[in-house]
């Protein structure tokens, strides 16, 4: 772990007197390698090492009797620094609310539609699930069974191709039928595919979704900065929801979204079962991506 | 005559930054880094001729033979496809049984995934568009059963190929990965060397987990050639490099799109300078 690393590499130092600034600039170099493998996008570990750097070339570590773990200290500082604050609750304004959730294709978007209808149906809200992806295989059929599953309404229609007409008739069905919460799953795309961006704003602007989250796969690498910039330049984003995390992936594209978006993180996906979604804890996450 | 620059760390920390940017690791970039900077250190190079030299070497280093998969002579060639949730298997045996119909032969497809809502309906629908035969379990059937019923049905009706879908999962999850295990042996029984070819699919977006999902399927399944998809994006895919060295398993095909031909043969030349550019 990056703990025992900077604990071993200072502590042939014991006893010889104070740090330099070389043995500091190791233990960096020990950070930055620590934040890549752990797939933090190469401009982010950049920035962030400016600031740990700064700071750990003061007093504190320098004259530090354990100096390997107030660099530790100082490193975590940051991380959450970066990560925001955790949730403990989403945030819906009073009344009737719109989600709706994009991403690159296969992030979790359709499975954690199902997962945050089970949310706000276990809060004593009527949720309603809108298949507003035309263009998969099956995604309709996919939002179907997920519903059925949880007893939760889904509105699809099976012969549009325009998802601005499908979203704007789930509204007014829900409105009618009196729906607390709609939440759009839109098909998966590419950020750098001009056309299918332009149809995702052309979502957002005519439907105005009260919140609109990027759903980003936990085993994302470097590509989090293009992928999470190119959506949040497009829609600016309400929040960011993490898939995938039941695995060993260390997740180091949290913070490579956090720093090109600023966007908050609303929960974690952790498995494939539709009660596994998870508040946003910082704590936990600085210690995965850390190692 | 155009004027180079020397070759100093930061010259090196700007080649270590591309390097990294490729999703190859900054284990591999430093290797990289440190020969370089030995072999070249106080000469005057462009950055061009520096990369050229690490495209040189990535190139040979991810060379693949022109048919990434040689049909056998006798009976059905079993292609058992792998990979972590959303990564594009479905998807990428639509592509290749397209391929594979489009040069005359006879496919017969296996719906392995029998836990994914609208899973089989999804593999259905592209069966449907390639025109070619597809074995279903029912809902929540042992998955083993639906590839014994694929193979079994490939030899019945004299097909070239016979692909199996599998539900995704983590190669943390050990009970699912005996169950892949337990697939493999299923087909092995029935056809003594099949699955002749075990594809996992490595979405090109993923970082350095990708070497523990390498580790992990080929530990369950033996893994004989990756298919990367989604290269149709902004990410690079180096992943595949440190998987290479470590596992020696080669990038057979390339998903560029999702559309049923959107499946390329892989070919390191054009792939490497796509890292570069
Ligand atoms: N292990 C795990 N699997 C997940 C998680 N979230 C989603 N999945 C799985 O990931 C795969 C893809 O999920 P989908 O919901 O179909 O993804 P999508 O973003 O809607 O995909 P497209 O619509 O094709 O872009 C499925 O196998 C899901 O079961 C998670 O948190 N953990
Ligand atoms: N742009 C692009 N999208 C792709 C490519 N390959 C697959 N996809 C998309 O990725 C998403 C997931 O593909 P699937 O084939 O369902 O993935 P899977 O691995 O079978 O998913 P699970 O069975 O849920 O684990 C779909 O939206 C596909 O259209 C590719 O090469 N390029
Ligand atoms: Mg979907
Ligand atoms: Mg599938």
């Amino acid at each position: 772990s990056l703990q025992d690393g900077l604990a071993s590499a200072f502590k042939s130092l014991r006893g010889k007197g104070k740090l330099t600034e070389s043995n500091i600039r190791e233990g960096l170099g020990l950070v930055e390698q620590t934040l890549l493998d752990a797939d933090v996008s190469f401009s982010v570990v950049q920035e962030f090492m400016k600031k740990v750097t700064e700071k750990a070339l003061g007093q504190r570590v320098l004259l530090a009797l354990n100096p390997s773990e107030q660099l530790m200290g100082v490193v975590h500082e940051e991380m959450l620094e970066l990560l925001g604050k955790g949730e403990d609750s989403f945030d819906l304004k009073k009344g009737f609310n719109v989600l709706m959730l994009c991403g690159l294709q296969g992030s979790g978007k359709t499975t954690t539609c199902g997962k945050l209808g089970k949310y706000l149906q276990d809060k004593k809200l009527k949720p309603m699930l809108v298949a507003a992806d035309l263009q998969r295989p099956a995604a309709i059929e996919q939002l179907h069974v997920i519903g059925k599953q949880l007893g939760i309404p889904v509105y699809s229609e099976g012969d549009h191709k325009d998802p601005v007409k499908v979203c704007q008739n789930a509204i007014a069905k829900a409105k009618q039928e009196e729906i607390d919460v709609v939440i759009l799953d839109t098909a998966g795309r590419l950020a750098i595919d001009e056309e299918l961006m332009q149809q995702l704003k052309e979502v957002d602007r005519k439907v105005m979704p009260d919140q609109v989250m990027l759903v980003v796969d936990g085993m994302t690498g470097q590509d989090a900065v293009n992928s999470a910039g190119a959506f949040n330049k497009a829609l600016e984003l309400n929040g960011v929801i993490m898939t995938k995390l039941d695995g060993d992936s260390r997740g180091g594209a949290l913070l490579s979204v956090r720093h090109v978006t600023g966007v908050p993180i609303k929960f974690l996906g952790t498995g494939e079962h539709l009660n596994s979604l998870e508040y946003f804890r910082p704590e936990g996450m600085a210690g995965r991506i850390l190692g | 005559k155009k004027e180079g620059r020397l070759i100093d760390d930061e010259f090196l920390s700007e080649l270590f930054a591309i390097l990294v940017k490729t999703d190859m690791g900054a284990g591999p970039a430093n290797t990289i880094r440190n020969r370089l900077r030995k072999d070249f250190r106080g000469r005057v190079v462009e950055m061009e001729e520096l990369l050229g030299v690490v495209r040189e070497e990535l190139k040979i280093l991810l060379e693949q033979p022109e048919t990434p998969i040689e049909l056998v002579s006798e009976g059905p060639t079993v292609i058992l496809v792998v990979g972590v949730n959303g990564s594009g298997k479905t998807t990428s045996i639509a592509k290749l049984s397209q391929m594979f119909i489009d040069r005359g032969k006879k496919v017969v497809l296996g719906a392995g995934d029998t836990f994914r809502a609208a899973a089989v309906e999804q593999l259905t629908i592209w069966a449907d568009r390639a025109g070619c035969d597809i074995v279903k379990g029912k809902e929540g059937a042992d998955p083993a059963s639906v590839a014994y019923g694929a193979v079994a049905k490939a030899i019945e009706t004299e097909a070239d190929v016979c692909i199996i879908d599998t539900a995704g999962r983590l190669q943390t999850q050990t009970n699912l990965m005996e169950e892949l295990n337990k697939i493999h042996r299923v087909i092995g029984k029935q056809i003594e060397v099949a699955p002749h070819e075990v594809l996992l699919v490595l979405d090109a977006t993923a970082g350095q987990n990708a070497i523990s999902q390498a580790k992990g399927f080929s530990d369950a399944a033996e893994c004989t050639g990756i298919v990367l998809t989604k290269l149709d994006g902004s990410a690079k895919g180096g992943v595949v490099v440190p998987i290479r060295q470590q596992f020696n398993l080669p990038v057979k095909y390339i998903g560029v799109g999702e559309g049923n031909r959107d499946l390329l043969v892989f070919q390191s030349n054009e792939f490497v300078d796509a890292l570069f550019e």
